[in-house]
């Protein structure tokens, strides 16, 4: 189905925005 | 205990419900934390993404001729939507100053959002692809329910044309059903009920073949047999009830789980 392809990207797209945003708080700890 | 009640969903949003609870407690332990990254590239991903799945929940919703979908569907896009635009002005403002302190909670609540609204969309799409089966074995009850007016050989051989191909449908869609849950209990009454019926099945119509026998030789035993039928048609009637009941279950508290 479409939608939940549409659906994985969000969430592969708000992965890599998250895993980013992660990286730079990690070198702190 | 798994969260999502189907593989599917669990495939989907798992990994990034993991990753933005780890995003929260860095985010917490790092308190000011170290200057954020330009996010304008991940984030204009994001909103692509968005974009995408809006147009293509839009085209769902305008194809669907199911009420509650068309009903439930848009305020999920929306809530994904609004939560880009959070992820939009986080990037903006980490961008003037990389240690914003609410743009972080903006991130975060932006990511959570998009978790959130995604989860809710897959639910709502999800509810409408379970009562497509419904309606299937809605429809093996209705046949069901003529049993006990069959009287003759040739309105037996109807009611077989009609019922098989029914009975073939639903079986097919609640055994996929069952292997797509992630909860085993319910998988199991699933296909515990489905196999159930699986053997009724023939049972009911040979009884409903020795009602008509009885009933045009004039014998005796036609009350008995009429009950048999009743009985038969009842219990695989209880199964599909089961079935429809389970089937609508998309969390363990509602089935008196944990």
């Amino acid at each position: 189905e479409m939608i939940l392809e549409a659906a994985k990207s969000i969430i592969t797209a708000t992965s890599a925005l998250v895993r980013a945003a992660s990286a730079a708080q990690r070198e702190l700890i | 205990m798994p969260v999502f009640h189907t593989k599917i969903i669990e495939s989907i949003l798992e990994p990034v419900a993991q990753q933005v609870s780890r995003l929260v407690i860095l985010h917490e332990e790092a308190e000011d934390g170290n200057a954020m990254p330009d996010l304008a590239r991940p984030v204009q991903a994001v909103s692509l993404a968005v974009n995408n799945l809006v147009k293509v929940g839009h085209e769902t919703i305008e194809s669907s001729e199911d009420q509650v979908l068309r009903h439930d569907m848009p305020g999920a896009l929306h809530r994904v939507e609004t939560a880009a635009t959070l992820l939009q002005q986080a990037s903006d403002m980490l961008r003037a100053d990389p240690y914003s302190g609410p743009a972080r909670k903006k991130l975060i609540e932006g990511s959570r959002g998009i978790l959130q609204g995604t989860s809710a969309l897959l639910l709502c799409f999800d509810e409408s692809e379970v009562r497509k089966i419904v309606k299937e074995c809605k429809k093996v009850l209705d046949y069901l329910g003529v049993a006990e007016v069959i009287d003759t050989m040739e309105d037996l051989v109807q009611f077989l044309r009609d019922i098989s191909p029914a009975l073939s449908r639903a079986a097919r869609e609640v055994a996929a059903r069952a292997s797509e849950l992630t909860h085993p209990p319910h998988a199991e009454t699933l296909n515990r009920c489905l196999e159930s019926v699986k053997q009724l099945a023939p049972v009911l119509i040979c009884s409903m073949k020795i009602y008509i026998h009885i009933l045009t030789e004039g014998g005796k035993g036609m009350e008995e047999a009429a009950e048999n039928r009743n009985y038969l048609a009842q219990r695989m009637a209880d199964e599909i009830h089961e079935i429809i009941r389970v089937l609508q279950l998309t969390s363990y508290v509602e089935d008196g789980g944990e």
